[in-house]
């Protein structure tokens, strides 16, 4: 083990932590520096497999995974101790929960250089990979899988390339949740689960349906994202806007919404920036990949009216 | 992207105490911890509109793939990755059926050749948080190889 790294105990815990907890830096190219946290199987590490995990964004961290999702511990809501997670994965396989690109949580890079794409993200993810497997060199032989959700959903499959030509690593296979895998089939089935889950009435529908759909109604025949009916984009202009403003957390859109919260502390919090980090950004940031595949275009093209600059009476609607 | 309706205040509070960043060995140079970094978002490229072919060529490359979708996410919705699983080609072993943990339905799976897509039923787009015992249960049967 790479005892530099070893982390026994974590500020809010009593105990020693009971298994192999590791956190520290794995190197990309160029000086980039990508913040890992290993935890070994609570069962058999030198045969349990190997998983890695990439939340998505892109730009969010896998610290969330590791302590909102499967990771080993939760942070309790007051932030003053840490509980066990009974569903830890790592019950199960030693897992890596990888911060990436650079910039992401702890990760950074010694240029400052932010500026990355899809295949510069691989090719570090790979490359961090690699330097894990200096460190840790006895899991070497461990079967060897990734994960990951949301915008994972494009770092795992490029990842995966890259591995088969690896043939050093014991790589077996990948596991994505809610991934980002198609951005035009997902904007296109997201007006008929809109329209499923009662987001749109059925005028809506029948609007959208006779003027973006050809011999029938289905996923071959309706096309949402690509239509060059000027009429069907200015439809799903209007749903977009139609389901932005309902007020719904997209991410499940039966859960509360702690948009309340976010507000209060928008408000209550003396900096604006991170009033605007709680506040803002995260509504824009997930709105954008909505809109994104609604309509076709990169992130980069989209314009988010944030919340704060939305009046008083859109709020109170919403 | 983020979670927009989740307060994770908390927990960026905690990963910033200075203590905290001690014992998990953070270096110096590192910023602020926050849960999506605004920056790295906004510079970032986007090359691969589909990852149809990474994906093909990794499940003819004998890789075990699972593909799981939370049934009530907006953001990624399980439509659209069911899409994008049917026109990879692959034959079907199973029919779209229920699975079932502690005798409840999880959610629907359907086996392809080499990969498995499934559903959890009630879950959101962080799956392992909405419904974390589902989550485990089906990342057991994954890697364990073992048909849902």
């Amino acid at each position: 083990a790479f005892d530099e790294d070893r982390v026994v105990r974590l500020p809010g815990q009593t105990k020693d932590i009971p298994f192999g907890m590791y956190s520290g830096y794995l190197n990309g190219s160029d000086g980039t520096h990508l913040h890992y946290v290993f935890v070994e199987s609570t069962g058999n590490p030198a045969t349990d497999p190997l998983l890695l995990w990439l939340n998505g964004g892109p730009g969010c961290s896998s610290m969330l995974g590791f302590f909102t999702e499967q990771g080993p511990f939760r942070v309790t809501k007051t932030g003053a101790s840490i509980e066990p997670n009974p569903f830890a994965w790592n019950q199960l396989a030693s897992m890596i929960f990888l911060e990436s690109p650079a910039g992401v949580g702890y990760s950074y890079n010694d240029n400052g250089n932010y500026t990355i794409d899809d295949d510069g993200a691989s090719y570090n993810n790979l490359q961090a990979i690699k330097s894990f497997f200096i460190k840790f060199p006895q899991f070497k032989r461990n079967d060897f899988y990734l994960s990951g959700e949301s915008y994972a959903g494009v770092y795992i499959p490029t990842l995966s390339i890259r591995l088969l030509n690896e043939t050093s690593i014991n790589y077996k296979g990948f596991a994505i949740g809610n991934g980002y895998l198609d951005q035009v089939k997902l904007g296109n089935s997201k007006v008929f689960f809109s329209y499923y889950h009662g987001l749109i009435d059925r005028d809506q529908w029948s609007a959208l349906t006779s003027q973006c759909c050809s011999n029938g109604v289905g996923e071959d025949s309706c096309e949402f994202v690509q239509s060059s009916n000027p009429t069907c984009t200015k439809l799903v202009g209007k749903l977009t806007e139609a389901i932005e403003s309902s007020g719904l957390n997209p991410y499940n859109i039966y859960d509360r919404c702690q948009t309340n919260n976010d507000l209060r502390r928008t408000t209550s919090l003396s900096s604006p920036g991170i009033g605007r980090k709680y506040g803002n950004h995260k509504h824009a940031s997930a709105w954008k990949l909505i809109k994104a595949t609604l309509t076709g275009h990169s992130d980069h093209d989209i314009e988010i009216v944030p919340r704060s600059t939305r009046t008083n009476s859109q709020l109170k609607g919403s | 992207g983020s979670p927009p309706c989740i307060d994770d205040a908390d927990l960026e509070s905690y990963l910033n105490r200075r203590d905290v960043r001690s014992a998990l060995n953070i270096h110096p140079s590192a910023g602020q911890w926050t849960d999506c970094n605004v920056v790295v978002e906004e510079s970032y490229i986007n090359i691969y509109r589909t990852l149809k072919d990474q994906v093909s060529q990794s499940i003819r490359a004998g890789k075990r793939g699972l593909i799981y979708n939370g049934d009530v996410d907006l953001v990624c919705d399980f439509l659209g990755d069911q899409w994008f699983v049917e026109d990879l080609g692959f034959p079907s072993i199973t029919p779209y059926i229920p699975w079932h943990v502690n005798n409840q339905t999880a959610g629907f799976v359907k086996h392809f050749e080499g990969f498995v897509m499934a559903t959890v039923r009630g879950s959101g787009h962080m799956v392992p948080t909405d419904q974390p015992q589902v989550a485990y249960e089906m990342i057991k049967l994954f890697l364990k190889g073992q048909n849902f």
